[in-house]
């Protein structure tokens, strides 16, 4: 529970629509950034154990308990950044869905590579595609990364309140991308 | 003449490659075309001794024309089709550029702006929307959502309370947006409604229109107390936003008919308000049969 306050008290302050507007002094809509950003990292102590918590019980009868797995919420996806699947050539990518009904879901995952494969963990082949990242996107100010393409793929059927996870590979073999069409 | 089609299930977006113009087609069976672009209104400037005389700034929306301007009327664009998703991706100029996505297993299309950094050298504060037009007959109504809750019907020009005279018709008609934005013509029986990714401000200025707001850069403060003027920047640059438009529409089925356009939004409103957490984990220390 410790670990909620700093969110907690980051959006108590954030009740004010001062705070999401731009009706604030800008050292103040820093701040208001900087206390998000605290609250958010301390979250994912919760949610980290949340997971694995969640992981271990579906493996109760085996006679290995599952390994602590680490998740990383990747906070500039919207920047098209990520570091696991920049500098990961194989990762992990873990879907929860908060819905009470199941959902499906469309994932894009910035990525640096030409090639990748995507496996459920049943190892059926999940169809994927690779696009480029637009220009503009690249040459967002502050962008640090490598991943040039995102990876395409959708999450079928996320059951209620619970997760899916699809393993990613960087493979040599042609990918759907390749094969992909491209006009100007 | 040569046109490229992107197509899912239900809606078709049409390229025409000379152009570069877009149409969405919300339900392919009737040949309505919804057109989109890019427009900016540039923020009045005013001495702020009086309120009339006030600037357009963090607290206040007002553009000097009644006509936003264009960006760039046809877009450079590229097109990449492929078995999961279909993209057109346009570049409008060095500031502005959009990607249109059609997911093959979905019944809406994706709009993604970038915009900034708002170039401010000509020293005019500018204002960027996004505009769809369709042939509808809307009769100056729309419809906004209040906090994602139920629709409220707004009327051009008009308060339900009391007489109003409008002098600034366009701030005058915007409404804050949370989650949707629709029109509705019921003699054609249509309906497109623009779903936000974060509330915005928008209206229908114009019947068959709806506009949002996408982002400001303005370099006049407006005296309401901020004291500085709606002009942000980071890395020595003015700010970038990057954010996705969703649109659905088509034909407003009978009564009791399953699923209802209304239903749509409100599923898609859902996914996507409440979309699914995606957590990345390295593999690289374990194998594919380990992680299974």
């Amino acid at each position: 529970k410790v670990d909620l306050n700093s969110m907690r008290e980051a959006m108590g302050v954030m009740q004010h629509h001062d705070a999401i507007t731009g009706t604030e002094k800008q050292v103040v809509a820093e701040d208001y950034a900087r206390m998000l950003h605290l609250g958010i990292v301390e979250c994912d102590i919760i949610t980290n154990t949340a997971f694995n918590k969640l992981f271990t019980n579906n493996h109760l009868e085996d006679t290995n308990p599952a390994p602590q797995v680490n998740l990383d919420s990747c906070m500039l996806l919207n920047i098209s950044q990520c570091e696991v699947s920049e500098k990961s050539s194989n990762f992990v990518v873990t879907v929860y869905n908060p819905l009470s009904h199941p959902v499906s879901l469309y994932i894009r995952v910035p990525v640096p590579g030409q090639t990748y494969s995507v496996k459920d963990p049943n190892n059926k082949d999940v169809v994927s595609q690779l696009i480029p990242i637009p220009t503009s996107v690249l040459n967002i100010p502050g962008r640090f990364s490598s991943a040039t393409s995102e990876l395409v793929f959708r999450a079928v059927s996320l059951p209620p309140l619970g997760y899916r996870s699809y393993y990613v590979t960087g493979s040599k073999k042609k990918s759907t991308a390749q094969e992909s069409t491209t006009e100007e | 003449g040569e046109l490229i089609t992107l197509q899912n299930n239900g809606n078709k977006v049409q390229l025409t490659v000379s152009t570069g113009e877009v149409q969405l087609f919300l339900d392919d069976k009737k040949d309505l075309p919804l057109h989109q672009n890019f427009y900016y209104y540039t923020g009045f400037t005013g001495d702020n001794r009086q309120f009339f005389n006030r600037s357009s700034g963090a607290y206040i929306f007002r553009p000097k024309q009644k006509t936003p301007i264009t960006i760039a009327p046809k877009p450079v664009s590229e097109v990449y089709k492929g078995p999961v998703v279909e993209e057109i991706h346009q570049v409008f100029s060095d500031w502005m550029s959009q990607v249109i996505r059609v997911y093959k297993e979905e019944n809406h299309v994706e709009l993604e702006w970038l915009v900034g950094p708002i170039p401010v050298e000509d020293n005019e504060g500018k204002e960027v929307i996004s505009k769809f037009s369709i042939e509808l007959e809307t009769n100056g109504t729309f419809y906004t959502d209040s906090n994602g809750r139920e629709l409220l019907e707004r009327k051009r020009n008009f308060r339900s309370t009391w007489e109003v005279n409008i002098s600034e018709p366009v701030s005058a008609n915007y409404y804050p947006v949370t989650s949707r934005i629709l029109i509705r013509d019921t003699t054609k029986n249509v309906e497109v409604a623009v779903l936000t990714d974060r509330a915005q401000g928008g209206s229908s200025l114009g019947d068959g229109e709806i506009e949002l707001m996408l982002h400001r850069r303005l370099i006049h403060d407006d005296a309401f107390g901020v004291e500085e003027a709606l002009n942000e920047t980071a890395f020595g640059k003015g700010l970038v936003a990057r954010g996705k438009h969703y649109v659905i529409g088509g034909t407003i089925p009978p009564v009791g008919a399953s699923p209802s356009l209304a239903a749509l939004e409100r599923d898609l409103a859902q996914r996507k308000l409440l979309s699914p957490w995606t957590f990345l984990s390295p593999a690289d220390d374990f194998t594919f049969k380990q992680w299974a």
